[in-house]
């Protein structure tokens, strides 16, 4: 554990924290897409299935459980509780459109050919795309709360946290994992036009609003 | 390169 990596997992809690928040306080899902959720939810189920087969450590297992816990607990405000507030109109990408591709690239290229293993990569590619019906949702509408804007803020900054600590793990321990680190590369790629919006706007009080 | 089994990160 080095410090970029503990401060991105905090980033990524962080981010969870507040949407579950916002949706929670404000009784609404609207600006949040639906389909992202249920994205990261796959996402952490299927990398997680090593909970019952391997120990890592108790930090790793707690936040595991947490991650599975608070992902399938936004699906259900969104689809259950808040249903009525939720934005189905925009919220309109094709996830399969991202399903597919990334289960067939982690049949091709994986580290092994296993169930468990070939799981943990499609998770890997699948997250680093998970986030696009979100940032089209914002496209379609073409603005975010301030708090969604907190909340992708802090989404994007945990992979990019982390490109720093395999950067750091590769020069420290002399570890690295390719594909963790490309798909991680293009997961924070994604997130760079957003961030610049961040910054120039929502840092300086105003809404986050895309140019006409 | 040492293969990431057991995968260590989140």
């Amino acid at each position: 554990m080095n410090i970029f990596r503990l401060l991105g997992d905090l980033s990524h809690i962080l981010a969870i924290i507040i949407l579950l928040l916002k949706i929670w306080k404000t009784r609404s899902c609207a600006g949040i897409s639906g389909k992202s959720q249920i994205l990261f939810a796959t996402v952490y189920t299927m990398r997680y299935l090593d909970l019952v087969t391997t120990y890592i450590s108790a930090y790793n297992t707690f936040m595991k459980v947490i991650f599975i816990a608070t992902s399938y607990a936004t699906v259900f405000l969104i689809y259950v509780k808040c249903k009525a507030t939720y934005d189905h109109n925009h919220d309109t990408f094709r996830i399969e459109f991202l399903i597919l591709p990334t289960l067939v690239l982690a049949l091709l290229i994986n580290h092994e050919f296993t169930i468990m293993e070939v799981l943990w990569t499609f998770s890997i590619y699948l997250e680093s795309v998970a986030i696009l019906p979100q940032l089209f949702l914002v496209s379609k509408t073409g603005e975010a709360e301030s708090i969604t804007s907190h909340y992708l803020f802090a989404l994007g900054s945990y992979r990019g946290l982390y490109l720093l600590n395999w950067l750091y793990r590769f020069y420290a321990e002399d570890h690295y994992d390719l594909i963790a680190i490309i798909a991680g590369l293009v997961q924070t790629v994604l997130y760079c036009d957003f961030f610049y919006l961040y910054i120039t706007k929502v840092l300086k009080g105003k809404k986050l609003q895309l140019p006409a | 390169q040492k293969l990431q089994a057991p995968h260590d990160e989140l």
